[in-house]
């Protein structure tokens, strides 16, 4: 079982767009997927149609009250489980803050569902807190969606900065990537941020980008992945390039 | 002197972005502007050329050891000045957590400025933490940044309940108003949204509307408020009208 973190602290660069495309688009290639929502506000949930609810979540499991398995939500996507995103995850950072090993807690409970799927994706909200550094804990691969723009590109530099923080501090170390989100090549900004990222000396960036269009925020709208949503668009391909080159990245299947 | 503080704990839905601008097109009219960048990722300060510092900042000044004054960058853009964020903004949470009148700290330091700005700009994280909380405590009206989604929408009455909390819990009540952000008429999503965030039964909406185009992010990457960077644009129409909206609002000059 392979797990992939989508990480960034730079707020609605598309972290949570990314785990519910990617999730679909693995599923659909036969891919048995967890999807974990780390981010109380739910987001991850509510674009599957699935709203955050006060029912129990990780912050339970956490906690000990709960299994994981107990709390996953089936099928939510053809083929893709749901751990749902919670209120009580607000409330992880205090529980977690004065324990042992604090940076393990789900890699730990993840460990249980190893026959269960192939691939578990984490949504990690906007923020380097216990949540996010559990997900880099537990993460074989951390993808980071950047959207061309300034705070992007410093975002990444204060990502890197942080890991290397939490690499002295917990052993971390996932292999990093970056994703291009909202690509858009008639607009000369995102030619030139996306190009310089590619120069990046330490992080590289997929080669799969995802594109600007409304088609995203429609699928959200409506609840379901765009792949499942519109199946034969160009943003279905984005994802499902997206996905190949993951699986052969974690050796899926 | 008149606070606005522009908040919203959904990520990337415009709140620096409208922070910057808004600081900007009202300066321009003759008001005296201090735009407070309350994130620790500091990207009000980016969008205007300042990079994020451990220079002193809010942190040391609600720690006592420095005088609001005393972190303030004069003129980041015309008669603009600027409470730069800090990276120390991170630990203001751990610091006032169990401070009495740990929501106050922010309007107590505020009104030592009272005779030198019209009005005060707050740039909120995307969190409904002690930072917000002091933002608005601290403010006389609090501005909403939507985007055409349903994470907006969603967003919009976790809000609602959360200041519902907050008035429980510290008396807070801000004005509140929402502000259509990426508005674009040709899409039907966008023009389906903003109708339905019209007729919301207990939250208005600005007339003023900031419409989605790549010029802010270039006048971001350029460090300058694109009233500055692109005076006679459309964008800039729109940021000029919603400073004569608050300002009309809020009483201003
Ligand atoms: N490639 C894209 N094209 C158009 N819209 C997009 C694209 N990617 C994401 N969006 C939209 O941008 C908004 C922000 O995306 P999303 O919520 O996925 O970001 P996020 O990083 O998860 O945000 P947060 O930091 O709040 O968790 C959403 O309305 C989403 O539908
Ligand atoms: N009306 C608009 N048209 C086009 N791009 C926009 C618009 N408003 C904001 N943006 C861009 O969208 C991105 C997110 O905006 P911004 O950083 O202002 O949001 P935010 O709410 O402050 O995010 P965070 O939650 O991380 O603080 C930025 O790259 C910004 O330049
Ligand atoms: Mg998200
Ligand atoms: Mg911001």
């Amino acid at each position: 079982m392979k797990v992939v973190a989508i990480v960034n602290q730079k707020g609605g660069v598309g972290k949570t767009t990314t785990a519910i495309n990617l999730s679909a688009a693995l599923a659909q290639s036969g891919i048995r997927v967890l999807l974990v929502d780390m981010d109380s506000q739910g987001h991850a949930s509510l674009g599957l149609g699935t709203p955050v609810s006060d029912l129990p979540g990780l912050y339970e499991v956490f906690k000990g009250s709960k299994n994981l398995r107990s709390v996953v939500r089936k099928d939510v996507s053809p083929g893709v489980d749901l751990v749902p995103g919670t209120i009580s995850l607000a409330a992880v950072e205090h529980l977690l803050a004065n324990r042992k090993g604090r940076a393990h807690a789900l890699r730990r409970h993840l460990a249980g569902l190893r026959k269960l799927y192939d691939c578990v994706v984490l949504d990690c909200p906007p923020a380097l807190g216990l949540l996010s550094v559990n997900a880099l804990r537990a993460a074989d691969l951390a993808v980071v969606p950047v959207e061309p723009s300034l705070y992007a590109l410093d975002g990444i530099e204060r990502l890197l900065e942080t890991i290397t923080l939490l690499e002295a501090q917990y052993g971390i170390k996932p292999r990093l990537t970056m994703l291009a989100n909202m690509y858009d090549t008639r607009t000369r900004l995102s030619r030139e941020i996306f190009k310089a990222l590619e120069q990046h000396d330490s992080l590289g960036l997929c080669k799969a980008r995802i594109r600007n269009t409304v088609r995203l925020r429609e699928a959200a709208y409506r609840g379901m992945a765009v792949v499942e949503m519109a199946r034969s668009s160009k943003v279905a391909d984005d994802f499902r390039a997206l996905a190949r080159e993951i699986g052969r990245r974690l050796d899926l299947q």
